[in-house]
This record gives C-alpha cells, structure tokens and sequence, in this order.
C-alpha cells in the first residue's frame, strides 16, 4: 500500500495473506465464510494446482507468529471462467479452506455487498495488503484510506485498458494512496450506515506504482459477482 | 523447451535455477507473450531485456510499456515501436541461445526524434536505453536489429490510421476523432469490425460471446434464442436442455449445473418454496427436522436457522396446493442439498401445515478487536 501506514492487530480480522513455499507471501485475500476465502485469479498463473497453497489468518506481522494466528490449507481454486489475463477481466477466483476456521476477534469473515449494492462515487473505503510500500515490502499490515471513483473519471487514466463492469477504480489522481505489488488479492472495504464493513473490491491491477505514482488502482468489483460467489459456495457445499 | 538445448534436469548442478525444468528453462529462448509485441518479424526473446527487467510478467506492468505505445502515436519516429519492442523483448536467436540488440543508429534516430516530444510533457526518456551499449551496424563479430521495409510500425495494440499513424486501439470509434484523417471513427460498425451487434443498445461484443452463458448486451439479447428444447425440457443456462424430471432433483444434468440453481427459496415471511421439475411447492412439515431448517439455510448463503414453524397451509393463489414430503431415509443423505431430499409429491399434507424459517444472515463485517480502548 503507497502513502498508507502500519495497522494494528484485528483492525482488519477479515485479511488474510495467501502464502505459496519457498516465496512465502504471494498475494493478499479475504475471509468471507468460515471456511471460504476470495482472491483474484491473476496470482495463480504458474501456480494453478491448491496442494501448493495457504491461507495465513489473524496475522498482522508476517515475521512474527502471533497467538491469534491461524493457518489452513486450501482444498480447491475456483477461478473465474471468464478470467482473460490480457486485459485482467473477470479477475476473481474462491479459495475452499481445507477447514474451518475458529471466528475469533481476530479472524472473522467480511460482508458480501447485496446484488446492485455499489458504493457511491467519492464515498471513502480502505484498502490493506502487506504489498510494496515504495520503496520496500512491509513485514506489517498496511492499511489506506481510498475514495470510490466513477468508472468513466477512471477510464480517462487508462488509456490502454478498458474499464469494464466487472472491475471498480479507487484512489486518488496523483497515486498518493494506492495499493500496489502484492496487495493483490486483498480487500477494498467500505463501512456501511450499520456499522457493519462490506467487501466492494480485490486489488487487481493499476499503473506502475513502485517508481511513478499515477491514477487510481482498480478492482474486482465483488458486487458484480456476488451471484457468482454465493453460487460456488453452493455448489461446493452441496457437491453438485 | 522450445530449443533441445535446455537440460532436461539440474544433475546436481547448484546453480541451476530451480524452475529450469523441461518446460520451463531459464536462460533459454522464449517465446514472446507481451501483447504490444507479437507482430515482430521474430518470435523468441530471452531475459533479462535492457531495460533490466527480468520476466515478460515485469515487463507487461512496466512504466515503459504504457510509454511507448502511447509515444508511437506522436508519430514521432516511423520505427518507434520496433525499437522499443526489440528493448523490451530482445531478439533471441534460436541457434546461439543469445539476445539481439537493436543497432546503435535505430537507437539514436529514435531518441533524437522522440525525446523531445517527452520533454514537452514533462517526461524523460528511459533512462536504460544508452544507445552506446549498442553495436553500430555492420560492426565486426557483432550482429544487430534493423527495421526492413515491411516491418509493422504500430503493435497489435493500435489502430493504423489511413494516413499510416497509430492510435491506441483503445481510441477506435470512441467516438472522437485521433487519426489526423479521422480514419479511427470510419465504419464504426459493429459489422465492418467483424462484430457482433446488440439490437437494444447497438454496442459490439464478439461473436464467440453469443450464447455463451453470460449476457454482455445490456438487455441480454446474446443470450436468448439460443436452444430448441422440447416441451418436457428445461433449458439450462448455457442452453442445453434437460427433462423436467431432473430440475432440481439434487443431482446435477447441467453441464454448468444450473439445473440445481435457485432451487430453494422463502416466501411470505419464511414459508420455504422449492422449485421442482418446473413447478413450485410448499414443503409438509411432517417428518421435518431441525438439521433439514440448517441445510435449507446454508444452501440460501444464510446462517444457521433461528426458528422453523410448522404454519396453518391456507390456499396460496400463488401456489395451487402442491406438496413435497420429507425422504423417510433422508438423514442418509444429509450431504445433499434440500431438493434432494424430498420427494413424493401429492395434493395432500397430513397435518395440513408448511414449514416455515427463519434464517439469519452470515455474522460478518465486525471487527470487536479493533474498538475503542479508554486510555
């Protein structure tokens, strides 16, 4: 996360690190059931096969171990069959735990937004990943405070991308808080009028950011595949 | 490999990089996969680039490959784009197993005509790209890239306007003009492109995206009018089609298993419907038990069941008075989802009642940890 800054344990019990031996961390995820996590497709390509991957919770130093960590194996990989890795579409897949984890004030799982639910323009939501920071990877959570952007003011950074449905653009012109390599995977979350936080996004991609900051970062758009997510968990539920 | 000449293992050797196995070698050609580079007149590139990047992965999010497209358009230099590739992605030659570089000329005219045009908004010329690292054409014992006549001057990422300037494609019938001969909002149809056309909204999608399952038009038009089934079928969601008799039995028909989609739902304040065979029916409390009100929960995406009722079935006009009733063996089957594990359907109930839930959503989005601490 550029221009964000340290987290403290279970400000984020919702985030988890998806770890792959001998790299360790590779990308960021979200614990949205007890025994279902999101992250974005991109971050298995050369990794396909699940036995390779876990899924480490209630952490907020990757280098120290800490009481309310929990740790699991993940049994499947569903990626997105849309998923085009050219243009980063349809950039979503569910993790299957191989089981469930203990909800604990440390590790609890994130709302799905409902069906059309899309957060208003300018309305301001968090980003957290123990991505590049600028000029280094973090060992602790960072966390930054990003504002919703409408997908037409996103698409005039771009030039060679298409903004779709499927994706959502937060931050700010100039880049000064975005998320970056190895944020990817991670949540963008807003805080509804309840109090209760909602899942709107999965760092996906944006323009460079370790060297040049510039434009916002985009997003899955989790409401655009909240049927989709719902759906795989039934189907894997109920092993049809 | 794609050149027999990558060992087909480390034998031991501690410096073989790890992922150099048979189809993944290291320090051999590769094929290239960087999308504005796959019309060079050579197919094979090797890392790391010169601009020390050190994958095609890295290099597809680097700065330079956004900068360089978006430059050619300046039509600052007709072999621009040539040059930035053979930088990004270096010529590999096959038999030697070694990079290309660009000559030192195509290099300078590049920089001498482009670098200016950088200047004038405030950007640089990549600071990698000396050109005195280069050979100079036709220098001995080295060989180096020079563009021939019908070397592509815009990347399959652009458009080539009739004047022979390149846009981004991402400019094409966008509906303002780029090309200085405004070629790029000439026949804009969806036709003419070798598209599909969405009658409601007239937008383009391509014609493999019919009927594929997932509607792109805005009224889904792509995604209708795509099966014949006979009357005693159903029509999946990627448009096969399957007999009643086996929607929603609990068993997938389906390819895409959209045949036990939405089987399950509640209506009027809790009562629980299930959609069988194509048609809807209140589910007999008789034999109903606490675990069944969890399953029928969790295969909704809801938590666990707060409260099941046994309610007085009056006559729903919605629903002509059609019952399912419990499996008497279905604890046998409890990894199944509810549909599955009623049957018997009829006109009657015993105990003349329905079941109905109450069923909670997930408790999410808390974050008891991170509450305020008095100090």
């Amino acid at each position: 996360i550029l221009g964000g800054r340290t987290s403290r344990p279970g400000r984020w019990p919702w985030q988890c690190s998806l770890q792959s031996d001998p790299s360790g961390h590779i990308c960021g995820c979200v614990l949205i059931g007890r025994k279902w996590a999101l992250t974005v497709a991109h971050c298995f390509e050369g990794r396909e096969s699940a036995d390779v991957w876990k899924v480490v919770l209630g952490i907020n130093n990757l280098d120290h171990p800490s009481p309310y960590m929990q740790t699991r194996q993940v049994k499947s990989i569903i990626v997105h069959s849309r998923y085009n890795r050219a243009v980063v579409d349809y950039d979503i897949s569910v993790l299957e735990l191989e089981s469930e984890v203990e909800v604990t004030s440390y590790v609890r799982p994130i709302c799905l937004p409902d069906r059309g639910q899309l957060p208003k323009p300018d309305k301001y939501c968090h980003i957290t990943g123990w991505g590049h920071v600028g000029n280094r990877m973090p060992f602790k959570l960072q966390e930054g405070e990003v504002r919703i952007i409408s997908v037409s003011q996103c698409q005039s950074y771009f030039d060679m991308k298409t903004i779709t449905s499927r994706m959502l653009c937060a931050g700010y012109e100039a880049g000064t808080i975005d998320s970056c390599m190895g944020d990817s995977g991670g949540p963008l979350v807003c805080e509804e009028d309840d109090g209760r936080w909602s899942l709107y996004g999965l760092t996906s991609w944006g323009s460079v950011c370790f060297s040049k900051v510039l434009g916002p970062g985009v997003y899955a758009n989790i409401t655009h595949f909240t049927e989709w997510i719902e759906r795989q968990i039934y189907l894997r539920t109920f092993h049809l | 490999c794609i050149s027999t000449s990558c060992s087909t293992s480390c034998h031991g050797n501690t410096s073989c990089d790890l992922r150099n196995t048979a189809s993944n070698c290291t320090g051999g050609c590769e094929p290239i996969s960087l999308e504005i580079c796959m019309n060079l007149p050579y197919n094979f590139t090797k890392f790391p680039n010169y601009l020390g990047h050190q994958s095609q992965k890295e290099t597809s999010v680097s700065w330079e490959s956004s900068l360089f497209p978006a430059l050619v358009q300046t039509n600052c230099y007709k072999y621009l784009m040539f040059f930035a590739c053979t930088v990004l992605v270096p010529m590999c030659d096959p038999l030697t197993q070694h990079r290309v570089p660009p000559c030192r000329s195509l290099c300078r005219n590049s920089k001498e005509r482009c670098e200016t045009v950088l200047g004038i908004v405030g950007l640089q010329w990549p600071e990698d790209t000396d050109c005195a690292q280069f050979p100079e054409e036709g220098q001995a014992n080295s060989t180096c890239l020079m563009p021939d006549q019908d070397v592509k001057e815009c990347s399959p990422s652009h458009f080539k306007c009739g004047s022979g300037r390149c846009v981004l494609s991402s400019k094409r019938c966008d509906g303002h003009t780029d090309c200085d001969d405004d070629s790029d909002e000439d026949a804009c149809g969806c036709v003419e492109r070798g598209l599909w056309e969405c009658p409601g909204d007239r937008s383009c999608i391509r014609h493999n995206m019919i009927c594929d399952g997932f509607p792109d038009c805005n009224q889904q038009e792509d995604e209708v009018n795509c099966s014949a089934c006979s009357s005693h079928e159903l029509e999946c969601n990627n448009h096969e089609c399957v007999h009643r008799s086996f929607w929603c039995d609990g068993r997938k028909h389906c390819k895409d298993s959209s045949d036990e989609w939405n089987c399950v739902s509640l209506f009027d304040g809790g009562k629980v419907l299930v959609y069988k065979s194509g048609l809807e029916y209140q589910v007999c409390a008789d034999g109903w038990s606490s675990n069944l009100s969890s399953i029928t929960c969790t295969q909704m995406g809801l938590g666990s069941s707060l409260s099941t009722q046994a309610v007085e079935a009056e006559s729903l006009s919605v629903i002509r008075r059609r019952w399912l009733h419990v499996h008497p063996d279905w604890s046998q089957h409890d990894t199944s989802a509810l549909q599955g594990l009623l049957g018997k359907r009829g006109q009657s109930c015993p105990s003349h009642t329905s079941v109905s839930l109450q069923c909670p959503k997930h408790d999410c989005g808390r974050r008891p940890a991170a509450r305020m601490v008095k100090r």
